[in-house]
């Protein structure tokens, strides 16, 4: 890397000054000027001459077709990009009255997650909100003075919105593996699904790298995809995005922190706290 | 090194190659010092056109897509102005790198992407500090792993002994490394990556990777910019930048 700019007859100074000078000149395919007097093997590294395909370059299942040089990628959909490494919010123009949009791969590649009692393909009428009861496990509806709203008594073993979460489902050390169905957060709020069309500019939904190995998919359970300390999950406050620990309990042998911070998982920029210099990871692992 | 201990690390990388040693992917390494903003050794960057560049955050392993990643393109190149080289050593070997910014934001921070401090006062000699990069290791490859080490600040005096490097070193360089049991050192690949010392808990850029005699000798630690020395110039030049 130490560019002397200075000519001496070694071998490797001699390429180094090609370097330096192609560096500058080597403008071609990528919007940049060209030399039509570089020397052959120049051109042979600019040029792939091996097809660009055989590199697998477009991702979800995305077919790739050569164009010369260059290639392009037919994406299915909702994927979308230059590589099919974006997924395209189909909810844009959907109208989820009750419910959340969520993005799906198969045709209409959308669908609304709607909470209860709403129904219908967009959540936009209401059925009993009791009647059929609801709760799970032996758990009874109360309604309330809003027609909508309810609250299920779970037996003692059970919790969770719909009395659900029986006491097996628990997490271990920090809930890597954790692929209970436990859906609200410790503030009781429902988990968004990772799905969710909130969720596309996020580091974390359903659509990436790796998201079966997380357990993410179609559905609102919590996870702990990025190995923070337990599962956690998006919700929406106040119409801002941001993240929570669940209300899932750790297995019994299990010990973690109880801390609880309500805090923005991905951030816009105005809302990052400074943190300088305060790398999060845990301490060493005994080997 | 563990994912996320440093956060502040950025892998500069070549879009395409350009010729046989010119080669597509890493090249240097860099710090995160502001979301918009990388520094690095000026030597790495040299000649270089910014649309040839992209900076990798939150990377771990260089051979792996990974989910925690941050990929930018370069707007601007910003060497130091008294930059040069005498016999083969670089002086004021600083550089900055403003990233281009996707969907109107550059770093975003999180668990593995994160700035580092600049530090406010000097460390003394001695003080245990921390190197990391994708270099060359004593295989003779570079790693794709991320990998660190610890080393200590050497004194000025200690390191421009005749043992040592004579009298080559100026004022906007410092050492680190053992000179009594080299072992853990920098190496080609981790030019511009982060020399980080801790204090109250929080990280420091103190360093920045830029020379050596050969890599991990016995009297010959590695060089790397003394940042103190840069606080004004990293200030003003970020600061002559519309946001």
């Amino acid at each position: 890397e130490h560019l002397t700019g200075t000519s001496t007859d070694s071998a490797d100074d001699y390429y180094y000054e090609y370097g330096t000078e192609y560096a500058e000149a080597a403008q071609n395919d990528h919007g940049l000027d060209f030399d039509a007097t570089d020397p052959d093997w120049f051109h042979e590294y600019l040029d792939y001459d091996e097809n660009p395909c055989d590199t697998k370059p477009c991702q979800n299942n995305g077919s790739c077709e050569r164009n010369r040089k260059s290639y392009t990628c037919h994406c299915p959909k909702p994927y979308t990009g230059s590589k099919c490494e974006k997924v395209q919010n189909t909810c844009k123009r959907i109208n989820c009255h009750r419910g959340d949009c969520l993005v799906t791969v198969r045709a209409p590649y959308y669908r609304c997650s709607c909470r209860h009692p709403y129904k219908a393909s967009f959540c936009d009428k209401a059925q009993s909100a009791c009647q059929p009861n609801p709760c799970k496990n032996g758990g009874t509806c109360q309604r309330h003075r809003i027609r909508s709203k309810f609250s299920c008594k779970c037996p003692e073993t059970f919790k969770g919105r719909f009395c659900e979460i029986g006491t097996e489902d628990c997490f271990k050390e920090n809930g890597l593996t954790y692929r209970g169905n436990v859906s609200q957060t410790i503030l009781h709020k429902t988990c968004l699904h990772w799905n969710s069309h909130l969720l596309l500019e996020s580091n974390y939904n359903s659509f990436m790298e790796d998201a079966d190995d997380h357990g993410l998919g179609d559905h609102n359970f919590c996870r702990n995809p990025d190995g923070d300390e337990r599962p956690w999950c998006f919700v929406t406050t106040s119409n801002k995005l941001k993240w929570d620990f669940c209300d899932v309990s750790p297995c019994p042998a299990s010990e973690f922190s109880k801390n609880t911070i309500m805090s923005t998982k991905s951030p816009t920029v105005d809302n990052i706290p400074r943190t300088c210099g305060k790398p999060e990871t845990r301490s060493p692992i005994k080997r | 090194t563990m994912t996320g201990k440093h956060p502040w690390q950025a892998s500069l990388q070549r879009k395409f190659s350009l010729n046989p040693f010119w080669q597509k992917g890493h090249f240097c390494g860099g710090t995160l010092i502001e979301a918009c903003w990388v520094l690095t050794a000026a030597h790495c960057i040299l000649r270089t056109d910014a649309r040839t560049l992209q900076v990798a955050l939150g990377k771990q392993d260089l051979d792996r897509r990974e989910y925690h990643e941050q990929m930018f393109d370069v707007e601007k190149i910003i060497k130091h102005g008294h930059y040069t080289e005498r016999d083969e050593i670089p002086y004021n070997d600083i550089a900055l790198l403003k990233l281009k910014p996707k969907n109107g934001h550059c770093a975003i921070e999180t668990k593995y992407v994160k700035s580092v401090c600049l530090p406010g006062g000097i460390f003394p000699d001695n003080t245990d500090c921390y190197i990391s990069g994708w270099g060359d290791t004593e295989t003779g490859e570079s790693s794709h792993q991320l990998l660190d080490a610890r080393v200590k600040l050497i004194s000025q005096m200690q390191c421009n002994a005749p043992s040592a490097y004579n009298n080559r070193l100026d004022e906007s360089m410092l050492c680190a490394g053992n000179l009594q049991r080299t072992r853990a050192d920098t190496c080609q690949g981790d030019s511009g990556g982060p020399l980080t010392c801790a204090k109250n808990r929080s990280y420091y850029l103190y360093g920045i990777v830029s020379w050596g005699d050969q890599c991990g000798l016995k009297n010959k630690p590695g060089v790397y910019t003394r940042v103190t020395r840069f606080l004004n110039w990293i200030r003003t030049k970020i600061q002559e930048e519309p946001n």
